[in-house]
């Protein structure tokens, strides 16, 4: 564990706690797609299978049990809670998310490290997390501006992979073992979506207008 | 030559 990968579990914690605070507290998820959800549930659900095979550390399973259970409750409040469900954006939140999955599966079928069953399944989500927060990108650019919890949601899950590629920078150059070419690749697409929500984010958020 | 690849990252 080095200082760039716990920052990016924390940062990637925190946007999942800052997220479910707003949803539980003010029992609103306007703003926020229901789509990216349902992909970011379906990315955790296909990549920690071997919570129950091979056992990392106490920190691991913990942060991944977290991270299971967070994004699969939040896509229940979304859907079934009923204050909650009021305040999601049916009409805007219409990216075609399931077109990513397919894709996502046929590479992941054709590009792995290793043609196994958990395996395969592994990199389907490095690649359909690459890609997850593509319908809540779209819906921010449709609802204009958005309010500061989801805007900083946005940031610290775009910068949370970010700090991911230092830790493989910084492991590549100190340990004998590397990350796969495949995993520096899906990170760096996955950052690079987030470029111009950076951009605005720092030009207004900075600013101490809401981001637009 | 470096090992294989790790997964002990979430």
């Amino acid at each position: 564990m080095n200082i760039f990968r716990l920052a990016g579990d924390m940062t990637h914690l925190a946007s999942v706690l800052v997220l479910l605070l707003k949803i539980h507290t003010i029992k609103s998820c306007a703003g926020v797609s229901l789509r990216t959800q349902e992909l970011y549930a379906i990315v955790f659900a296909t990549r920690y299978l071997d919570i129950f095979t091979s056992f990392v550390s106490v920190y691991n399973t913990f942060m991944k049990l977290v991270f299971l259970g967070s994004s699969f409750s939040i896509v229940w409040y979304m859907r079934y809670h009923k204050a909650v469900h009021r305040t999601y954006d049916r009409e805007q939140d219409t990216f075609r998310h399931w077109f990513l999955v397919l894709p996502c599966l046929v590479l992941a079928l054709l590009i792995h490290e290793k043609f196994t069953f958990l395996e395969v399944l592994w990199t389907f989500s490095l690649y359909l997390e690459a890609v997850a927060i593509l319908p809540q990108l779209v819906l921010l650019q449709r609802t204009r501006n958005i309010d500061n919890l989801t805007g900083q949601y946005i940031f610290l899950l775009g910068g949370y992979r970010g700090l991911y590629i230092l830790n493989w920078i910084y492991r590549y150059f100190t340990e004998p073992h590397f990350v796969h070419w495949i995993t520096w690749i899906a990170g760096l697409v996955q950052t690079l979506l987030y470029a111009d929500f950076f951009y605005y984010y720092f030009l207004r958020f900075i600013g101490g207008r809401g981001v637009e | 030559e470096k090992e294989t690849p790790i997964k002990d990252e979430l």
